[in-house]
């Protein structure tokens, strides 16, 4: 990427453990990757690490390099499909593959737009590709088949840019289950938390053992212009890489240029409705925010289309088009029925500072978590709209488009552009403290992460989690809060799984489960973050159970400040956490009490420990349900 | 009876790997003996097992031998394949 990894403060000169970093490797279960790419080639690399225990079994046309260590593709023999890794039919899995790990590329942009140098997060990275997807889909089994082979190939990230529509019991969960033996074996899984936001409950990445992870925007934001006959100049949104004309052009309603659909279905440019002969040479003006397409297809010379219903990000378009808000787009049907000759001139897409930014993409799905409502899902957030990064030059560089241009880079946006910036900061801190649990590591990224403003970001915590990922900072987090197998063992005894069960589950015929309180919940697992549920308009009084180990100063005092704005009484017991040596552990109890909570409502609040040199923050949430 | 209901695939999911003596897929194998109607069916049923990192396999079941998997010991879930998408 050519702005992300700057915004989160991992920037290029950023201190680093060659070594270590070098023999990190992201297991990518995504759409199989482009080999040939210059973020994948192998310049520089030695042989791939003596843990590597996996394969290069990519099929058909497709050869490793000591950049790609490993391939291997799942779902062949169904029909339509590739029986190879190579990733020639999306370029998803050549995007976040190159996010998390992508070498540095000079000079790289799209059609001159978001310049600079890409780079992954751990350029020094290996890589093993598991493809998963092929063109009918991700199949469960496949996803699992993966994890199966990644696990034992002794990968050491696991980046899972997929997802279901909606959250399903752990264990019928192919992603949950799967995130469970990685991290049995000391694999952190990075997972997209999904894309069906910003609706409440939406997440379906919900399983406490893997990152779940929402979309943040960076400052880098797209605009795109239109020049009116009249002079007047509207602002909008679109990834539109032609270039700027020296003229204007005729500018034309869609039931203008439409000779078979009715007036309604005309304006809005809905398919088959613009006649081929009336668009050339012209602009349409559509009502529908995809009316671009239909124009597209019947070969005008551009489209200026209405954001509505209203997305806050932009997608490459493949001929000169601009989303205008509902209001802009008002103003130009008003000038396209009040002037004889209305022309118009669509400019080439710039990129401008958007101070606003961090704030979560509308499309990033949110909590509550509905499996276990006392987990706050998703974990935190990272730069996932308008991500350059490198992309098989496919016969079409869109998902919607059949745009005939070909490229090694484009701009995605998605949940599953923000994993991979996860995997890699996960990798990233890896490379400091190799022994260091999955659970450490995502408690370094959470409890260092940027907080992020409530008001921008519908949702809250719900939204965007701890923050935006810090990598630097999760390097030195100060302190963690580790989870290990048994405690998530516990954690699904408190929901209801019996010991038979979770004895299979963990192949220790010792498994059992403890004689746990009534009011025990997964609220008491270890976690980084405190979220309880509570009944609507009833006074409550949750105790949070927490155990932190000292990984910053051997010697050091760390004392409890609690941050809220909501009328509710938090303490903390004890309020001085003092250590005395390294990997000491510490447990404290938080307790908040209040009055009662409207329907569906939040109430949001944070821990911050700090000993003057580290800052350890975990939000704390109170929220109820219908 | 069950061979005509409608066989689907399912991921029968059966948690870590036993320590010691254990062969998963002759395990798998012998379970879907038990399960499916007739002998031959096996090898119509069977898809694939897991056997690397976790214990598992993939079937083709009928919603009657999805019940009598489910109440087999040793087996944590079984599930209907999904598919998944890109995000």
């Amino acid at each position: 990427t050519t702005r992300s990894w700057d915004f989160i403060g991992l920037q290029e000169s950023a201190t680093r453990n060659a070594q270590a970093e070098s023999d990190i490797i992201i297991g990518v279960l995504d759409t199989g990757i482009w080999p040939e790419s210059e973020s994948f080639n192998d310049k520089g690399f030695g042989p791939p690490p003596s843990k590597w225990k996996g394969v290069c079994e990519g099929g058909l046309n497709f050869t490793c390099n000591n950049k790609i260590i490993g391939a291997r593709y799942y779902g062949g023999s169904r029909p339509n499909s590739t029986q190879s890794a190579r990733d020639g039919d999306d370029g998803h899995g050549s995007h976040t593959a190159s996010i998390a790990a992508g070498n540095r590329v000079n000079n790289v942009s799209f059609f001159g737009l978001a310049q600079g140098t890409a780079r992954g997060g751990v350029p020094s990275a290996r890589i093993a590709t598991y493809r998963v997807c092929q063109p009918d889909g991700c199949n469960d089994e496949d996803i699992l088949a993966a994890f199966d082979d990644a696990i034992a190939d002794g990968v050491d990230i696991i980046s899972i840019s997929l997802g279901e529509a909606e959250a399903t019991d752990f264990f019928e969960d192919t992603i949950a289950i799967g995130a469970f033996h990685a991290m049995q074996k000391g694999i952190v899984t990075s997972h997209s938390a999904g894309n069906q936001g910003p609706s409440y409950g939406s997440t379906a990445s919900v399983a406490p053992w893997l990152i779940s992870v929402a979309a943040s925007r960076t400052d880098r934001l797209f605009i795109d212009k239109v020049v009116l006959g009249d002079g007047r100049t509207l602002v909008g949104k679109s990834i539109n890489s032609f270039a700027s004309p020296a003229t204007r052009f005729p500018l034309l309603h869609g039931k203008e240029v439409s000779s078979q659909c009715s007036e309604n279905n005309s304006m809005y440019c809905n398919e088959g409705c613009l006649d081929k002969k009336l668009v050339k040479g012209k602009y349409v003006l559509c009502k529908s925010n995809s009316g671009d397409f239909e124009a597209f297809a019947a070969g005008a010379l551009g489209a200026i289309v209405r954001n509505e219903p209203y997305i806050d990000f932009s997608d490459v378009v493949a001929l000169p088009a601009v989303l205008l808000s509902a209001k802009e787009h008002d103003l130009v049907l008003s000038y396209v029925n009040s002037t004889k000759n209305p022309q118009a001139s669509i400019l080439k897409s710039e990129t401008i500072k958007d101070a606003e930014a961090p704030t979560i993409a509308s499309f990033s799905s949110r909590g509550p978590n509905f499996v276990t409502p006392d987990i706050i899902k998703p974990d935190l957030s990272a730069p996932g709209v308008e991500i350059l990064a490198a992309y098989s030059p496919l016969d079409t560089i869109s998902f919607t488009f059949d745009d005939p241009r070909r490229v090694h880079y484009t701009l995605l946006s998605g949940t599953s552009m923000a994993c991979p910036h996860v995997s890699a900061a996960a990798a990233y801190v890896k490379t400091f403290h190799p022994d260091w649990s999955p659970s450490a590591i995502k408690s370094a990224l959470m409890t260092t992460a940027l907080p992020m403003s409530d008001a921008k970001s519908l949702g809250g915590e719900f939204a965007y989690g701890s923050g935006q990922i810090n990598p630097v900072a999760a390097v030195r987090p100060g302190l963690v809060y580790e989870a290990l197998k048994e405690d998530y063992i516990i954690m699904l005894c408190n929901i209801g799984y019996d010991a038979k069960k979770l004895q299979v589950l963990s192949g220790d015929t010792n498994t059992t489960c403890p004689k746990l309180p009534v009011t025990a919940s997964p609220k008491d697992l270890n976690y980084p973050s405190m979220a309880a549920e509570v009944f609507p308009a009833k006074p409550f009084n949750v105790t949070f159970h927490r155990t932190v180990t000292n990984v910053g100063l051997a010697t050091s005092s760390y004392k409890a400040k609690i941050v809220t704005n909501s009328k509710v009484n938090i303490k903390v017991e004890p309020e001085v956490l003092t250590f005395k040596s390294l990997n000491e552990k510490k447990s404290f109890l938080v307790s908040v009490s209040g009055s009662g909570l409207p329907v569906k409502s939040r109430l949001s609040a944070s821990l911050v420990w700090s000993d003057g040199t580290y800052s350890v923050r975990s939000p704390i949430v109170l929220h109820t349900q219908s | 009876g069950a061979s005509t209901e409608e066989k689907k695939v399912h991921i029968v999911y059966m948690g870590s790997l036993p320590k010691g003596q254990y062969s998963p897929l002759s395990r798998h194998r012998s379970m879907l003996r038990q399960t499916v109607q007739l002998d031959s069916s096996v090898e119509t049923s069977y898809i694939r097992s897991y056997s690397r990192s976790f214990n598992g396999f993939v079937a083709k079941l009928t919603d009657s031998e999805k019940q009598r998997l489910s109440n087999m010991e040793g087996v944590i879930s079984v599930f209907p394949r999904k598919t998944l998408q890109l995000q």
